[in-house]
């Protein structure tokens, strides 16, 4: 099963 | 006060069809650099990051930042209305809750106003930080268009692999398997038909091609793609805006749970 990263995960909030 | 006059305002009208898909409401953000933008897809998968720097503008005048929130479709609508060869002029006044678009035939014998309402935006400006990347491609941008749709009848998801072969796009699906593998190819007589790849280390990602194919609507923006892949990070597929800026677009990768 492949499951979707979400850009969250890789990119900061501020 | 703010007003930009953009004399290839097609360029305007590229950039709305490349991402009113992919965002429904995004701010656009208005400073001395330029006019930009930085949103995400509703399922926060892929990101989208525009940048039209000043200097492209004919005029440019921007007295303090100002970040005007929109509906991508409505500003699609309304650039609809202007001319191929129009001059698309965005004019705003401090604390309005409009935005106007005017369109001048190149010729100055039409002058049209749309008026626009801005909305209130909650979004938050995502921090993206620089990053070593495993490869780099850099192909014709209708070539990436086509393989993109080629394997979207076949499969829901690419994946990406860059070796010293060449790179390789693939999907599986219900009815079976495809693969396109493109090497690198400098000897054509036109750069923006070359293929070349950069490679550090070998890197193979795989992704949604829903988002890949709609990152393509950028084509007619650029005659050339750039895709960077890192392993672990999203992928960035870029299209540069001629003397002006770029497209990019972030896409996370699928990985195996």
């Amino acid at each position: 099963m492949q499951r979707q990263k979400s850009i969250l995960s890789f990119f900061q909030r501020p | 006060m703010l007003e930009l006059r953009l004399v290839q305002g097609n360029l305007l009208k590229k950039v709305l069809e490349a991402v009113k898909d992919l965002v429904t409401d995004a701010n656009f953000d208005c400073s001395s650099t330029g006019f930009s933008l930085q949103a995400m897809d509703s399922s926060h998968v892929a990101l989208v990051a525009l940048l039209l720097r000043s200097e492209g503008f004919e005029h440019y005048r921007c007295d303090r930042n100002v970040s005007m929130g929109m509906n991508l479709n409505n500003m699609a609508k309304m650039l609809k209305c202007a001319g191929n060869d129009d001059i698309v002029t965005i004019k705003a006044d401090d604390g309005s809750d409009t935005v106007t678009f005017m369109f001048e035939s190149p010729n100055q014998d039409k002058i049209a106003d749309f008026e626009m309402k801005l909305m209130d935006i909650d979004s938050e400006h995502l921090g993206i930080p620089e990053a070593e990347y495993h490869a780099i491609v850099r192909m014709p941008s209708s070539e990436f268009a086509r393989i993109c749709k080629d394997l979207s009848s076949i499969g829901d998801t690419v994946v990406i692999s860059v070796t010293k072969e060449g790179v390789k796009f693939s999907t599986r699906g219900d009815i079976g398997n495809a693969n396109v593998v493109c090497r690198q190819n400098t000897t054509v007589d036109k750069p923006e038909e070359s293929t070349t790849i950069e490679m550090h280390e070998p890197v193979s990602l795989t992704f949604a091609l829903r988002y890949m194919n709609s990152f393509t609507k950028a084509t007619p923006l650029s005659s050339t793609v750039t895709i960077s892949l890192s392993s672990e990070l999203p992928v960035v597929v870029e299209y540069k805006i001629a003397e002006m800026g770029y497209i990019r677009f972030y896409l996370a990768p699928k990985i195996e749970d």
